[in-house]
């Protein structure tokens, strides 16, 4: 699931 | 991290100094539309409320902190400082703001990544972000006259906007399964609203003048 990896950008 | 990514991050912290310093030595905010820094209070505390769920690196917490404390400080600056908000140009900061809201959170309970309270306001904080800077371009727009540190600022802002594009390319093409499409959409549309204000502001630098909007 690659949901999670998308909130490391400001 | 790569190079457009840092570049984007610096710029969009550039920005904020600029305004922050603007705001500081000159004791005015003229030129600078409020609702446009409200809106963007509203989005980084929306966004960031994972701050209290989520620890992704001492570098993300240390940003989404700074952009949190500097939008709303600029925002209580506009509002409370005996001196500052004297020069708030009232009668030009009129965009109907409430709508840029409730069209962003309407387009969040439709489209966004999961149906949870954190997944709705981190797209709706996107959104309304795309949409952000509207209040303070109608206002340059009014004003005709555009300062050097105001100029600069929405220049840095753009620029922000345009380095994330590229991040997001390069990220495509280096990282496999990389899709961005509620951010890169949403992207695209902010960064086109600047074309307009970059067309002006190259004119302008190119002839080494003032900066100046069309009615």
């Amino acid at each position: 699931d690659d949901v999670d990896d998308t909130k490391d950008e400001l | 991290m790569n190079v457009f990514r840092l570049a984007g991050d610096m710029t969009h912290l550039l920005s904020i100094l600029l305004l922050l310093l603007k705001i500081y030595a000159t004791k005015s905010c003229s030129g600078v539309s409020r609702k446009t820094q409200e809106l963007y209070a509203i989005v980084f505390i929306f966004r960031y409320l994972d701050l209290f769920t989520d620890f992704i690196s001492v570098y993300n917490t240390f940003m989404k902190v700074v952009f949190i404390a500097s939008s709303l400080a600029i925002v209580w600056c506009m509002r409370f400082h005996p001196v500052v908000r004297r020069s708030y140009d009232r009668e030009l900061d009129t965009f109907r703001y409430f709508f840029l809201v409730g069209a962003s959170f309407a387009l969040a309970l439709i489209w966004h990544e999961k149906f949870s309270v954190q997944e709705v306001f981190w797209a709706f904080s996107i959104y309304l972000e795309a949409v952000a800077i509207l209040p303070q371009l109608v206002l340059l727009q009014r004003s005709g006259n555009v300062d050097n540190l105001t100029g600069q600022y929405v220049f840095f802002l753009g620029a922000y906007r345009a380095f994330y594009i590229l991040n997001w390319i390069y990220r495509y093409l280096t990282e496999p399964r990389f899709t961005r499409w509620i951010a890169g959409t949403s992207g695209v549309v902010q960064t086109a609203l600047y074309a307009d204000f970059f067309y002006y502001y190259f004119i302008s630098w190119k002839n080494n003048s003032k900066l100046k909007l069309p009615a």
